[in-house]
C-alpha cells in the first residue's frame, strides 16, 4: 500500500548538502504495522514526511495505493492527505487556541461529518487514550504526554487507511505508551489500516509486525517481530 | 541543596481545580543525581517548574541552598536562575532564529563571558553531544533528537550547580540517550552539581543515584539505585 523506490532527500544549506535519505527502497503492505528505528538524525522524520506528502523527494518515487504521488498537484495531495493519511507529528502540532476536544474534532469538521457522529467519535477516542477528564484543557493546560495523546487521538479520529506516527510514545511512561500503541494496532486491524511508526523504544517496536532499521539515511536491515 | 516542604500546586480553570501536586516533601543533596519517574500527568513537570522558579506553588515551601525561594522577588529569582540553574525543557524552547551554536552560546552572552572562552565552551559541549556537524543549523533544520541535544548543551554550558532536566532523552535512541545522561552525570560529578531528571525510561533512571516515584501528585516511594 506504500512503496518507495530509490528515494533520496538532500537538504541544501548554502553550499552544504545534507543527504538525509539515500536510495531508500521500502514496501509496506495493507494491514501491516511497521516500526522504523534508528539513531537520532538517521532520517526517520524525513522518510515519514515524504511518505505523508508533507515534503517532496529530491529524487526517487513514492507510491500510495499504486498511485505515484510525486507527480500529483498540491490540490490532489491535500485531498489524498485528508482522505487517507493520519499523522502523529514528533512535536504534535496541536492548535494552541483549541481545547483537546476541539483539536481532535477538527479533521471531522473538515470532512463534513455530522455533529452527533462527531461527538461520539471524539469522545470515544479521548476516552481510549485516557483523556476523558482533560477534554476542555487547551494544550498549554496539558502535560507533555497528555498533549501527545491528543495528537494520537486526532490522527485516528478520521479512520485513515494509513497512519504515520513519528515517535508516538516519546513523552509517555511505559504503561501509557504500550496502551496507545496497542490501541493503534487494534484500530488498524479492525479497519485493515496500515501503520508506519517511528520509535526509539525497543518495547514499542516489538509490537509491530516488522521492524526496519535506518542508519545515515539508508535502510540497513529489517526483521519480522517474533510474536 | 534542594528541599520542598508540603509543596502543593493547584491549577484552576473556571470552577474546576486540578491538584497537580499534593504535599510533596523532597530532599535532594549536593552532588546527587535523582530521577523522578511517574505516569503521564502525575505532576513531574509541575514539580520541576516549581523548583526551577518558573512557577509559584499554591502552598508549601521550597529551599534552594537553604534560601526560601517562595519569598523572593522576581528580580532575585531571575538572578538565581541565571547563576545556579540549568533547565532542559520537555519541549526544548530553543530560539528559532538562532543556530544551534548561538542557542548554546546565549547563557554565556547573558553572563558576560568573554568571546574566546565562550567559543571554547560552546564548541566543547556541542562536540560532547555529537553535534559538531550541526552547529550552524537552526532548530527547524535539525531532527527532533538533535534539537533535544542542543537544549541539553545549552543547559550545561554555564556550569549550573543545579541541573533540572525534563525528559532529556524523550526523542533520543537508546545509545544517544545513555550517552547524554552519562555526560550529565560526569559533568555534575566534576563540578559537584546536582541533577534532578524527570524520565520515563527505566534504563535512564537506573543511572541516577536515587529514583523518586510520583503518582497523582504525590511521592509514593523511592529507592536507591543499585550500582
Ligand atoms: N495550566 C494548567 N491548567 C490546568 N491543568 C494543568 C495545567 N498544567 C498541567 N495541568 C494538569 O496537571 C497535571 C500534571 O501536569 P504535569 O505537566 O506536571 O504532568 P507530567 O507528570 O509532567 O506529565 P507528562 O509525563 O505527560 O509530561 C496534568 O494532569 C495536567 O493535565
Ligand atoms: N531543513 C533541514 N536542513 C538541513 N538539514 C536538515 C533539515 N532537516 C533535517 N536535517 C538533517 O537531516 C538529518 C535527518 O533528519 P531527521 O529529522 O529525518 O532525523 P530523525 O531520524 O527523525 O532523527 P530524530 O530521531 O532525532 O528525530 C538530520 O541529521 C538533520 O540534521
Ligand atoms: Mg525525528
Ligand atoms: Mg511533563
Amino acid at each position: 500500500v506504500v512503496e518507495t523506490i530509490d528515494l533520496c532527500k538532500v537538504y541544501r544549506m548554502g553550499l552544504t548538502e545534507i543527504h538525509a535519505l539515500k536510495n531508500v527502497n521500502l514496501k509496506v503492505y495493507r494491514g501491516e504495522m511497521v516500526a522504523v528505528v534508528g539513531p537520532s538524525g538517521s532520517g526517520k522524520t524525513t522518510l515519514l514526511n515524504l511518505i505523508g506528502t508533507l515534503d517532496k523527494p529530491t529524487s526517487g518515487k513514492i507510491y500510495i495505493d499504486g498511485e505515484d504521488i510525486t507527480t500529483k498537484s498540491e490540490k490532489e495531495l491535500t485531498l489524498l492527505r485528508r482522505r487517507k493519511i493520519g499523522f502523529v507529528f514528533q512535536f504534535y502540532n496541536l492548535i494552541p487556541v483549541l481545547t483537546a476536544y476541539e483539536n481532535v474534532e477538527l479533521p471531522l469538521l473538515i470532512s463534513g461529518v455530522p455533529k452527533k457522529e462527531r461527538e461520539e467519535r471524539v469522545r470515544r477516542l479521548l476516552e481510549m487514550v485516557g483523556l476523558e477528564d482533560r477534554m476542555n484543557h487547551r494544550p498549554d493546560e496539558l502535560s507533555g504526554g497528555e498533549q501527545q495523546r491528543v495528537a494520537i487521538a486526532r490522527a485516528l479520529v478520521n479512520n485513515p487507511s494509513i497512519i504515520l506516527a513519528d515517535e508516538p510514545t516519546g513523552d509517555l511512561d511505559t504503561e501509557t505508551g504500550l496502551m496507545v500503541v496497542q490501541l493503534m494496532r487494534k484500530l488498524a486491524k479492525e479497519e485493515d489500516s496500515t501503520v508506519i511508526m517511528v520509535t526509539h523504544d525497543p518495547q514499542i517496536s516489538e509490537i509491530a509486525d516488522r521492524i526496519i532499521y535506518l542508519r545515515d539515511g539508508r535502510i540497513i536491515g529489517e526483521h519480522k517481530s517474533d510474536d
